[in-house]
């Protein structure tokens, strides 16, 4: 564990719960993505199969179960919530998230480190969470006003990633044995993603404006 | 066991 790859998972334990603090407080989902979400909640059911059979670490088998407890909790507010479920804009998320899972699993099928079930299913995780965010950027292009707490989940969605990249870079100066290029490669494509959201978020804060991407 | 890279990250 490194300083990097530690700031990258608080990173992304703060983005989850800001969003469920956005759901469950204000029992609102305008603005979020239900396909990115049940896209993220497929990302750590198929990375995390080895949660029961190899046992890492305490703090690695925690964070598991919070990141599976999460995202799937998250889906089921946004689907089933009688509440939140009317906030859900249908007609703007219609990013159809299948395009992205099966070219996903079908490379996953031919570029692998090894070929076997779990092995498959965790690079399918790796290169479907690279395309997640998809559904959602489209849908802020969509919806004109992006609320604080939805810019700020992807902002610190985007940054773990990213903060994952310097994790990368120090282990392959600081270990034997170094982290294979797949999980690189899609790291790096992930984070290059959010490249434009990025920059507009800094923007946004620089000139102290509400947050809009351009359509 | 050694952990085959990346495996022991989330």
């Amino acid at each position: 564990m490194n300083i990097f790859r530690l700031a990258g998972d608080m990173t992304h334990l703060a983005s989850v719960l800001v969003l469920l603090l956005k759901i469950h407080t204000i029992k609102s989902c305008a603005g979020v993505s239900l396909k990115t979400q049940e896209l993220y909640a497929l990302v750590f059911a198929t990375r995390y199969l080895d949660i029961v059979t190899d046992f890492i670490s305490v703090y690695n088998t925690v964070m598991k179960l919070i990141f599976l407890g999460s995202s799937f909790s998250i889906v089921w507010y946004i689907r089933h919530h009688r509440v939140v479920r009317r906030s859900y804009d249908k007609d703007q998320d219609t990013f159809r998230h299948y395009l992205l899972m099966i070219p996903c699993m079908l490379l996953a099928l031919f570029v692998h480190e090894k070929f076997t079930f779990k092995e498959v299913m965790w690079t399918f995780s790796l290169y479907l969470e690279a395309v997640a965010i998809l559904p959602q950027l489209v849908l802020l292009q969509r919806t004109r006003n992006i609320d604080n707490l939805t810019g700020q989940y992807v902002f610190l969605l985007g940054a773990y990633r990213g903060l994952y990249i310097f994790n990368w870079i120090y282990r392959y100066f600081t270990e034997p044995h170094f982290v294979h290029w797949i999980t690189w490669i899609a790291g790096v494509v992930q984070t290059l993603l959010y490249a434009d959201f990025f920059y507009y978020y800094f923007e946004s804060w620089k000139n102290n404006v509400r947050l809009q991407l351009p359509a | 066991m050694e952990h085959s890279s990346g495996k022991d990250e989330l």
